[in-house]
């Protein structure tokens, strides 16, 4: 029970550290068992520092690099067991738009490295225009939703008019 | 095995039966505020045997049964039908005969939620155990639903670790 | 002390009314106090439905759409004694283009009812477009911030490129 | 009264001496996640008398001061200056005589805060007062915090009063 626990933490910590440095550009950052000795009863602290910044914990970090470092941390634990799917509804949400395409950059190396379908909810343009393929979802008729397939290059045409 | 195909019906706002294809690398959903992208996610929780109705923003399971607008009444079934790619075998093995595995659940309401994998009767806890061999049951970490990231960042060290307890 | 609390209520809870329906462009919503006969001790329930939808507590709502509900009820409560400063930090973030121009229209006319002096951060190309003026914060030096003032035209020019 | 112009120095990112215009209508400020944005709103709750460490995601009131980079010491001081244009004379009583009033705090490691109200030392109970009675107090309404929109929404009803009584 305690010996897979450690071993599962030090898996997750591995990737943890990579994914946060592949994302930040740079920086570091581990995850830290606290409140207890017994690693089946702490609770887990995350560490970081973005580039060129102090190590603290996680509470000082901006929005933007809080959500960033958490999508680490889910990507971290996906990473030591790929599901076949991995839905994501509107993580991007509180990235900006670099940070939105190095998340994405994430996206496409997952697709390389696993046989995992994504599923992506976002309103980010530049999100929506590095999908395989796109769907709306619409209410023609206020309260019904309606599935519709949106043709990716029109898609591109709304970024670049947005 | 793969994820191939979603059928939707009366749950949610998703009325009318719509049918959303799930093809290799990814798939982008749009849309407005409100229009029931998220209501998309939920019914591929439930379908894999999502049993907190708070998890899904309600009071009740009956909640997510189409409850009617101003032009349309409400309903009293909702049904989501999960569609899975076989031809590698590797489902679990009393559902692993066939190319194809599809799991249907259904709600009445009232009556509560029936379960079917291949169009067999079965119970809450084959559907959950059928998925939870994929690694990818109703509240696995390759689910993360709006708000999801959120929680994650102002969890206490103890909730957090609930987290990484999925991955054990 | 409890007169006083059910007036202001009253107050907060028109306001709320109206802003809703501006905001949603139709539907309705209302405040209501739970848990309690004593209006001093109850807690404070929104209900509410998006035009043609029906009318629920908050919590079916979407995820723009309980934003939209939220900043209706802090700026009912604005209203009831509007501030010299009003301090807005990326409450556009989950809302859809069509209901960011709705916000910012509401911003507006707050500005023409009141005295008030709006600081608005966000990250969408839409608000900035809308500003009286910006200004950028930086860190060209790693982990130290500074502020410049950001040309409005060629803030114009990023939001067409992006 | 109106709230005029805020310098900055020494406050988290904001290590050299900052100076922002708050003009009337409405002001942006953007730029990329992790730049100083919600410092500079915590650096105006600060000098308006915010007593809660926490609310401004530190541990405790020190880590509001330049922690220092991989390129810089860290500073034992940090200082907010807030100027407000008195021209209407709506100022609290004993702060109205002339056409401006500064509202400053600093803070020295480990010696705690200090603050002055046109050069003369006073309490931070004066500085709460002064600005609760023009309904701007550092945690009135009129400062939104980010996620502070998410924890209205997720917010038990009981929560959700204590805004209200804001209003009251
Ligand atoms: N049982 C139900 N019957 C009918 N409509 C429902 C039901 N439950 C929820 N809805 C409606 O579904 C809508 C929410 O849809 P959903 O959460 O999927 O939106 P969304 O596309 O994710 O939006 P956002 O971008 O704001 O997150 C709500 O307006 C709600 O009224
Ligand atoms: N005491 C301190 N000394 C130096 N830097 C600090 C201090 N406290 C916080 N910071 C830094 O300030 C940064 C956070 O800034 P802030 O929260 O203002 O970003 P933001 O512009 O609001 O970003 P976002 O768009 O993601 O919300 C963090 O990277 C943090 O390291
Ligand atoms: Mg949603
Ligand atoms: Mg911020």
């Amino acid at each position: 029970g305690r010996e897979r626990m450690l071993a599962s933490f030090e898996q997750v910590n591995k990737h943890f550290q990579d994914l946060f440095m592949t994302l930040f550009g740079g920086g570091r950052a581990h995850l830290a068992f606290v409140d207890s000795e017994d690693p089946l009863e702490a609770g887990l602290e995350v560490m970081a520092s973005p580039p060129g910044k102090k190590l603290q914990s996680m509470s000082l970090l901006s929005g933007g690099e809080k959500a960033l470092a958490a999508i680490c941390l889910l990507f971290a634990v996906f990473l030591t067991n790929p599901a076949p799917i991995c839905v994501l509804d509107e993580v991007d949400a509180p990235l900006d738009e670099s940070n939105v395409g190095r998340f994405c950059d994430l996206i496409q190396e997952l697709v390389s490295m696993t046989s995992t379908r994504f599923l992506i909810i976002t309103h980010s343009s530049l999100t929506m225009s590095r999908m395989d393929r796109l769907f709306g979802v619409t209410m023609a008729e206020r309260g019904v939703s309606q599935l519709v397939s949106v043709d990716l290059a029109r898609a591109e045409r709304l970024r670049e008019a947005s | 095995m793969h994820f191939a195909r979603l059928r939707i019906a009366g749950f949610k706002s998703f009325v009318e039966p719509t049918e959303l294809l799930i093809e290799p690398g990814t798939t982008g959903i749009v849309g407005p505020n409100g229009c029931g992208k998220s209501n998309l996610v939920e019914a591929l929780r439930w379908v894999m045997g999502e049993t907190s109705a708070k998890r899904m923003r309600g009071a009740e399971m009956d909640d997510v049964i189409f409850n009617g607008t101003s032009d349309r009444p409400s309903r009293n079934l909702a049904e989501v039908s999960l569609l899975l790619d076989n031809a590698d075998r590797s489902a679990p093995p009393s559902f692993n005969e066939g190319d194809q595995v599809e799991v249907v659940r259904r709600i009445e309401r009232t009556a509560g939620s029936r379960y079917l994998i291949n169009g067999r009767d079965v119970r809450l806890r084959d559907v959950q155990m059928f998925f939870a061999d994929a690694a990818s049951g109703a509240n696995s970490t390759a689910i993360v639903s709006q708000g999801q990231v959120g929680a994650i960042i102002n969890a206490k060290p103890q909730q957090r670790r609930g987290l990484l307890e999925e991955a054990a």
